[in-house]
């Protein structure tokens, strides 16, 4: 696993609450909200699963602390998107908190109803994003949630020991953690 | 591509040279001006990034790092020691703001 420079975390004091809204201007409608909302739940999840921090959504889009929005080509922020595959998402690092994805994707949640080639599963770009505004910069290990690229129609949305090694570095283990990845060993108090 | 070496010169490889300073791979102040000639730069820019992507380290444009780089992925830069990391570039700007 891989921090960014100078190891941004949230610095908050633990346990913490971390707020995500959607944007309603921009989204995309190939999917339902209910289909877009139950994908990053479970991704929020995931990581919330591992350590300390508990993920909340709520409605105001500008006072929440994470802001997810579907973009199209140029949108502000110097990192314009391509189109259709390519870049498929970016997001920023600590205590940024915005988690920008390619409106061009063709966004799949279940890749049964969606028949498309060039799919890409949302739940697996919202894990791996989520990692990013946590303060993981890409890791070089291909099992990992963190490695940079992803395949149309592949999915890898489960947390790797390499991801768990990487967040629990930075924010401690959630107390409830117990994974086959784990040994008791590596159980560590909730220091951050 | 598979016999481009150092000293050669190939039309279109600027394109490998732009996305690998995209990503954080080849250390150059400036995007716009990249030459298709397949120089040390370049040359040690895919070591990087073959390194870092777990490929076979050739220093050149084999297929199976073609190949990766045509896969879609994370617009975020890889490596955490370019000076251009765009994360912490939008945080001044952010701040500023």
């Amino acid at each position: 696993f891989v921090f960014f420079p100078g190891k941004p975390r949230w610095s908050r004091s633990m346990p913490m609450t971390l707020t995500y809204a959607f944007s309603r201007e921009n989204m995309i409608h190939s999917l339902s909200m209910k289909e877009i909302r139950e994908a990053f739940q479970r991704a929020f999840t995931r990581w919330a699963s591992v350590i300390p921090v508990s993920f909340v959504e709520v409605s105001d889009f500008e006072l929440t602390d994470i802001k997810i929005g579907f973009y199209n080509g140029e949108h502000g922020d110097g990192e314009p998107f391509d189109g259709v595959l390519g870049v498929l998402a970016h997001s920023f690092s600590p205590e940024i908190g915005r988690l920008h994805l390619d409106a061009a994707e063709t966004w799949a949640v279940d890749f049964r109803s969606t028949t498309s080639e060039v799919a890409v599963d949302l739940e697996s770009v919202a894990t791996h994003e989520i990692g990013h505004l946590l303060g993981l910069s890409h890791s070089s290990l291909k099992e990992a949630v963190m490695y940079p690229s992803l395949r149309p129609r592949d999915k890898r949305a489960d947390l790797n020991i390499d991801d768990i090694k990487g967040v629990q570095s930075l924010y401690g283990s959630n107390p409830n953690f117990r994974s086959e990845w784990s040994l008791e060993s590596d159980m560590s108090a909730n220091q951050g | 591509l598979n016999n481009a070496r150092r000293g050669t010169k190939i039309t279109g490889i600027s394109q490998f040279k732009r996305y690998l300073h995209r990503f954080g791979y080849l250390l150059q102040k400036s995007n716009t001006s990249f030459s298709d000639e397949f120089d040390a730069t370049l040359e040690l820019a895919l070591v990087r990034y073959q390194r870092n992507l777990g490929l076979q380290v050739t220093g050149k444009l084999d297929s199976n790092t073609v190949s990766q780089m045509i896969t879609p992925r994370c617009g975020d830069p890889d490596t955490n020691t370019t000076p251009h990391h765009h994360n912490h570039v939008h945080k001044t700007r952010l701040t500023k703001n």
